[in-house]
């Protein structure tokens, strides 16, 4: 269990350097083995260093910075073992911008081999789908859909 | 292996039968707050078997069951359907398309099906065991979940590791 | 210890569901004393009914109905007992445009009143602000502050 | 009452000394992720005496002092000013303007001032009592702290509506 478990660690750390360093153009990321005297039960601890600044703990984080760097995880373990599709809810809601833009130009990377399904409210995201649903209430309380295209999306979206 | 089709009725928000067409690439939902967005996600987690009903924010199996509006009487059963294709035989099976389905009736009592044969939750379970589908952290990832990462425990990080290894 | 708040609760309620109505355009929300056999642990709950919908439990709402209903809460309290100013972090994240378009009629009334602080990502909020404020890191890791027009704003604020 | 005037030096990421003027009405503050918007909070509340570091994301008092970059080095204090507008009177006292400050030294040694005398955290306290100003859930709803009210037991939500009392 260990064994096996400390390789594919090993292999996780690599993807979310490489994932982390890509998204944040810069910067480093690690996977490490926590420090426990039972190796059974023991965890595993993120450390991040942010382009420019100190390594530190993970609660200085902004909240920009936080949900960018859990992406970064998820997509790195997506990168290295595909699930055949995989389904994000508002996960872009705390980016801005400029990291907007960093995050839809991996997940255009990352759509060549996973599909994927994207509940969005942001604009940057809705123009890179390559099929756009719409939900709508009609009636207050019962849920219709219809597919739309990406004009239409704008308005709805909100 | 991709998420080709799914058919709900009477789940949460879904008084209406609806049906989705999904593609290869990048499929994107939107709609207004409270519109029934995050209910899609949920009808997804429910039909790979999701047998926590508070994961799907309710307290009783039988709150995905359409409880009616001010104009609306309350739905007596609740269904989705799921095909997935198949032709690179990701699950090593005769079919080039599966799909798979979930039914539950106010008295609590549920039902599975595969391919329009009656199965057991294990058999869900067990036919998509190693493809990651339905991961709470990994391939789904509900709205307000984002951040469990870092505020997971170590060894619960670990945990969300092993659905990867 | 009792009585008073009782008297404060009674108050509160009617500032609650009167916010929720004008914020939600509709719809009841309740502040109700728990039952609890030692009154002085009692708690508050709450019910909220969102327009044309049944009344439910709180974990049945979806993500932008629970942030305008802790808005509204908010809000009827500092409309039932003004502070010298409050300091709000982006609790607009949420919010689809409709919904941001409540929230900001509302703040902007309330500011009439009582001085905001506003820290957002959003345009739509940012153009009801009197006084804005950009912060950058020119150099990284170190922030600077400017005071800066709308028109800057939208493309800092990104 | 309303906030005249922050200024602060070695406070978090704010290494150089900054200053901003509010006004009455609706105060915007915008920028990147990652650029210092949540650490203007956090330098308000501080200055209002906020004793557990924790509401400030740091783990120990001298947290707040900045840690220093790539480029520059770690600074040894960290202090903020907060001047506020008394016209009104909502603080009986003889001043039409109100300032209060903060220091922090590395050895986690820190200071009050009031309108430039040294002054006990507890003093700062009872000055804004009653006035609601710096309390969570009601006057300041830091980052990811409005959902609080509803994920909140009764009982710490009737402790939270006690301050608007
Ligand atoms: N069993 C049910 N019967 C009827 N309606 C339900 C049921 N369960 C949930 N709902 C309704 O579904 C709505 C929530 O939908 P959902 O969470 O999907 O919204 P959303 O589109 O994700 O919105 P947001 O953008 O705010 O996240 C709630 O208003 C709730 O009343
Ligand atoms: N003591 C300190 N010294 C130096 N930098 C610090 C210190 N404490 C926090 N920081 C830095 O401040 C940054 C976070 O700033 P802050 O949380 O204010 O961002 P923000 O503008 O609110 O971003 P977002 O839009 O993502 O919420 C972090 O990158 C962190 O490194
Ligand atoms: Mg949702
Ligand atoms: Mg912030």
């Amino acid at each position: 269990m260990n064994q096996r478990f400390q390789e594919f660690l090993r292999l996780a750390n690599g993807s979310f350097n490489k994932t982390f360093n890509t998204i944040f153009e810069g910067g480093e990321a690690e996977l490490l083995m926590e420090n426990h005297e039972n190796p059974l039960q023991a965890g595993v601890d993120i450390m991040v260093k942010m382009p420019g600044k100190r390594r530190q703990s993970l609660n200085l984080l902004s909240g920009g910075e936080r949900a960018l760097t859990c992406i970064a995880f998820i997509f790195s373990l997506l990168a290295l073992k595909p699930t055949p599709f995989c389904l994000i809810d508002e996960i872009d809601a705390a980016l801005d911008e400029a990291n907007l833009g960093r995050f839809t130009g991996f997940l255009r990377k990352l759509a060549e081999t996973i599909q994927f399904v994207v509940i969005t409210h942001r604009q940057g995201t809705i123009e890179i789908g390559d099929n756009i649903y719409g939900v709508t209430m009609p009636e207050q309380g019962m849920s219709e859909v219809f597919s739309i295209t990406p004009r239409e999306a704008e308005e709805l979206a909100g | 292996m991709y998420l080709k089709h799914l058919e709900m009725k009477g789940f949460k928000s879904f008084a209406k039968g609806i049906e989705i067409d999904f593609r290869p690439g990048i499929n994107v939902i939107v709609g207004p707050n409270g519109c029934g967005k995050s209910n899609i996600a949920d009808a997804i987690r429910w039909v790979l078997g999701e047998a926590n009903v508070r994961n799907l924010r309710g307290q009783r199996g039988e709150d995905v069951i359409f409880t009616g509006t001010d104009k609306k009487k309350p739905l007596g059963m609740a269904w989705v359907s799921m095909t997935v294709d198949n032709q690179d035989r990701v699950i090593s099976n005769d079919y080039s398309e599966i799909s798979v389905a979930r039914r539950i009736y106010r008295n609590g009592e549920s039902e599975f099906l595969l391919n329009m044969n009656q199965v057991r939750l294990k058999d869900i379970h067990s036919l998509f065991a190693g493809t990651g589908l339905g991961k709470r952290g990994y391939s789904i990832i509900g709205q307000g979940e984002l951040e469990q990462v870092l505020d997971a425990k170590p060894f619960e990080r670990r945990l969300l590791m092993e659905e990867a290894a």
